[in-house]
């Protein structure tokens, strides 16, 4: 999880992209 | 003739129709001359903010929310661009010449060359082909995106019952509203799933594509949509 982070906190927090 | 309940598969691919993202636009940098860097970058940019859709349209599945969050991953990582690629082509169904990245974005064989998208191209318009030939309504292409996502084979799965669970619910709403809609053509679903195949080659060559784009490093990419393409090595 921690190579794929932002996908890991898309689908817990459902947060925007981090660009 | 009466109702009777609304069946189960019904409300499955109702869900579907109703967890169907709003339009994303492409929004390609008028003060930038054309280019193929800026239609890749176009392409890059407008991958990042579809796959936040995506992630966001994958928790209206039913039955994917109760997946383990690795799991959930895994599928993603999998099928990502197949679902991408599915949208490219549901929209461009109406159009004879070009694929609709977006509403705002259509791009058609000599912008596609000039941009080293040729042969990207060629291969998805042969999908583009088979779904027109098909005349695949909304109802199955939601059905089918929510199938590929759910097939994608990840390799590392935690619970594959639940995933086994998980198609056989879509691929069972599938069978039903081709019996129930398409009565008349009994090997419907059959041929729809049989698109699968095309579908993973031809996201397969793009993803190919875009490793080769990222590591010539010319095109700016933005971090989703590297994590996502590294989980394609």
């Amino acid at each position: 999880t921690e190579r794929h982070k932002i996908l890991h906190r898309l689908l817990q927090e459902g947060s925007p992209s981090d660009i | 003739i009466h109702p009777g309940p609304k069946k189960a598969y019904a409300k499955i691919v109702s869900n579907l129709l109703l967890a169907e993202p709003e339009k994303i636009y492409a929004m390609p940098d008028p003060t930038v001359p054309d280019s193929d860097i800026k239609t890749l970058t176009t392409l890059c940019d407008l991958a990042d903010r579809e796959l936040v859709v995506i992630i966001g349209w994958a928790k209206h599945i039913p039955g994917f929310s109760s997946l383990s969050l690795g799991d959930q991953m895994s599928l993603l990582q999998g099928a990502w661009m197949e679902i991408l690629l599915l949208g490219v082509v549901f929209r461009s169904l109406p159009y004879q010449e070009g694929l609709v990245y977006a509403e705002d974005y259509i791009i058609d064989e000599v912008h596609s060359r000039m941009s080293g998208l040729r042969d990207l191209y060629l291969c998805t318009l042969q999908l583009v082909q088979r779904y027109r030939k098909l005349r695949i309504d909304k109802e199955e292409y939601v059905t089918l995106k929510a199938l590929a996502l759910a097939n994608s084979d990840a390799v590392h799965v935690e619970d594959i019952q639940s995933i086994q669970k998980l198609q056989d619910l879509l691929q069972e709403a599938l069978q039903e509203y081709e019996s129930s809609q398409h009565w008349e053509e009994p090997r419907r679903a059959g041929q729809l799933l049989l698109t699968l195949p095309l579908l993973r080659q031809t996201a397969s060559r793009v993803v190919q594509h875009f490793h080769a784009v990222r590591a010539q490093g010319r095109v700016p990419m933005h971090k989703l949509f590297l994590e996502m393409l590294e989980a394609k090595m």
